[in-house]
């Protein structure tokens, strides 16, 4: 499904150089479960913004669904914006670290945005707007905006916003990290259904008992695949 | 040290009514070291606003270091808004869950805000503002902007802004929710120390094993304290 080669990700700072990525390789199969973990630094949203295609490596081979998305080569044929507004609309669903909300909008808003782009109807959409909310226990605070919201409320309307358009390929960058245990277990329960029902999901986490709902954990260190293993899961 | 009795706040989202805290009552010493626990949407980030000075109750009594900060009885003074402002700068040092940094200045510039308003001279402020940055393990990012850090390292510098004044208080909401293992023991130690040395520590976590570094765990439900017990350290 996905195969990254050779991956470099380098930001200046003035003069400073930094390599958030240095030489990464990774393939990932269609409905496979992988979890990212790593320090912090080590370079795993960044990562995740390629694959989601928010942002270009700066060297390296990027192929999502047999389509380059990257190449060194000009030859090869690079997707233009349009195209990877349409995968990132209808592949991919993506859980922000920081959330990005619309700090203006209600939940039901935000949640609503990428139904909007998908050309949904208004019926349609306020249908599976208001399923999805009430999916991550959030029915009662649809008209709620970020700021009226608990920080595991706005980490739910995130997620909600990530499944609503049901992507195959779901991003989540660290979706437990505000969330007590009770609820994140309701959030992990949510995600194990959605790979058993055939999506693939690539989740960063910094907690060894939620990176082990995947079925493989890639390890980063220094911008770079230090292991790869399965979790004797699937 | 901080005594609240029977707080209640309300919000109000168009007619509908959010009872965020509902009748609330703790005692807190100097130089206690407390963890507050519960789930999501509990009433944790809106106890620390108030004990932190940066939001009043809809009712109930708050005395802080025997100043009454906020009273039903409209007798009893309560603290001017320069009075809170002066308190919030040299008495307490707040981690807030979703770090509130100025988007568009540096990790330098940041740290070094509350020593600006505290009178301190250039020199000092630098010295302090680059060891507080070096113990949280940012020495080699202090002129990135918050949207050219990590996850873990912008909460770092949220840390290291809430230390660098030497606040007496410390509230920490959340402060290892995007950290690693390692990084986060960093940041226990740093706060176990901090306690040793005399300063009142309290800090919401959704992690029993970062809880545990406190000698107390109050748990919220529904905006009330439902338990509150020793951990038997301390
Ligand atoms: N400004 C506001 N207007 C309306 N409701 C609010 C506002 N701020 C918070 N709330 C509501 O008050 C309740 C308590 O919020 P609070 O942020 O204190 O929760 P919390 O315990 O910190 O949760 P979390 O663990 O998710 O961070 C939540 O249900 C939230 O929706
Ligand atoms: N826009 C940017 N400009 C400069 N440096 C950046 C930028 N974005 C990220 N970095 C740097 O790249 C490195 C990797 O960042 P990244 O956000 O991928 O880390 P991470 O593994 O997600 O960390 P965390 O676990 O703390 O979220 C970090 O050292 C960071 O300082
Ligand atoms: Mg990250
Ligand atoms: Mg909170």
């Amino acid at each position: 499904l996905l195969e990254l080669n050779n991956i470099y990700k380098t930001y200046k700072i003035g003069t400073v150089e930094v390599h958030a990525l240095q030489g990464l390789n990774a393939v990932i199969e269609k409905n496979e479960y992988v979890s990212i973990m790593g320090p912090s630094g080590s370079g795993k949203s960044t990562l995740m913004n390629i694959i989601g295609c928010l942002d270009t490596p700066t060297e390296g081979n990027y192929l999502l669904d047999g389509l380059t998305v990257h190449s060194n080569d000009p030859e090869k044929g690079k997707l233009d914006d349009n195209k990877l507004a349409e995968i990132r609309n209808q592949k991919i669903g993506f859980v922000f670290q920081t959330f990005n909300l619309l700090p203006r909008a209600t939940a039901l808003h935000n949640v609503e945005l990428p139904l909007i782009y998908a050309g949904i109807s208004k019926k349609a959409r306020m249908e599976k707007t208001h399923s999805t909310l009430i999916k991550v226990g959030l029915g009662d605070r649809i008209y709620h905006r970020p700021n009226e919201l608990s920080g595991g409320q706005r980490q739910r309307v995130a997620i909600a916003r990530a499944l609503v358009n049901n992507p195959s390929i779901i991003l989540a960058d660290e979706p437990t990290g505000n969330l007590d245990s009770k609820t994140s277990a309701e959030i992990m329960v949510l995600l194990d259904k959605l790979h058993s029902a055939g999506n693939t999901i690539i989740l960063v986490t910094h907690e060894h008992n939620i990176a082990e709902h995947a079925h493989r954990i890639i390890t980063l260190l220094d911008g770079k695949v230090s292991k790869d293993s399965k979790t004797g899961k699937g």
